[in-house]
């Protein structure tokens, strides 16, 4: 089954 | 004080158009150089990032830096109350708790003011690094938002594939399977209605129509589109906003379970 990644999978909080 | 008028008022409601189906409400963020809004939408799936650079507007005064938060329905409903050929200034006191709407129209004949409550908001900033992408597609914007209305109605997933040939958007659903393929434009007399393609390696990645649908809100700001792709990593569609700035929107792919 397909998830839907999350954006803070790849962007980090600054 | 900070102040910022906008000739082209329409501007800022369309920016508005383009921010408030994935966004409840957002900090803005002004400074000298002009004003800035990153936020998540509710989801955490996508990213929106709105740029728009001082030297847009026809006057622009931020003598400290100031973050305002603001709910954007009650934003967009102060909005919807300037006409489209409204002269529209944002202005605030330093830390001030509301900010101040002022709509002119052109003859000068009719100046309205909306105040609104601002609000304190838990600013969540994220970094995006700068990132060589392996494929950038420009195309028409109204091409764009047709393609993902339509290919909506057969999944709730898009994958996207770009090859030296062109582009690929497909959807695969219950009642079958829509492909649309654009081809790189051969010639063209307007720029804006080309389809352009640059391409260092292949890429196919799948994303959520729901979002990219989200993401055409901003089709009236802008007459072309860019898609930027590269592997595993975030999809960004980004509106440019005439002389003053951009609206990008960042989407994660979809991944396997």
């Amino acid at each position: 089954k397909e998830l839907q990644s999350k954006i803070t999978k790849y962007y980090y909080h600054i | 004080m900070f102040e910022a008028r906008l000739l082209q008022g329409s501007l800022l409601k369309k920016v508005m158009e383009a921010l408030k189906e994935l966004l409840n409400e957002a900090a803005w963020d002004c400074s000298d150089a002009g004003i800035q809004l990153q936020a998540m939408d509710n989801s955490h799936v996508s990213l929106v990032s709105l740029n728009l650079r001082a030297e847009g507007f026809d006057k622009y005064r931020c003598d400290r830096n100031l973050s305002m938060g603001m709910n954007l329905g009650s934003m967009s409903k102060i909005l919807k109350c300037a006409s489209n050929e409204d002269i529209i200034t944002i202005k605030a006191q330093d830390n001030a708790d509301t900010v101040t709407f002022v709509f002119e129209s052109p003859d000068q004949d009719k100046v309205s003011d909306y105040e609104m409550k601002l609000m304190n908001l838990d600013q969540e900033h994220l970094g995006i690094p700068e990132t060589d992408y392996a494929c950038t597609i420009r195309l028409p914007s109204s091409e764009f938002a047709r393609i993902c209305r339509d290919l909506s109605q057969f999944g709730e997933s898009m994958v996207i594939s770009c090859t030296k040939e062109g582009v690929r958007f497909s959807a695969t659903g219950d009642i079958g399977t829509g492909n649309i393929k654009l081809a790189q434009s051969a010639k063209v007399d307007k720029e804006e209605e080309a389809v352009v393609i640059e391409m260092q390696e292949p890429v196919s990645l799948t994303f959520a129509c729901r979002y990219l649908n989200s993401f055409t809100k901003a089709t009236s700001l802008s007459k072309s589109v860019q898609l930027s792709m590269s592997p595993e990593v975030p999809l960004v569609v980004e509106y440019k906003i005439e002389d003053i700035g951009h609206v990008r929107y960042y989407l994660a792919p979809k991944i396997e379970d």
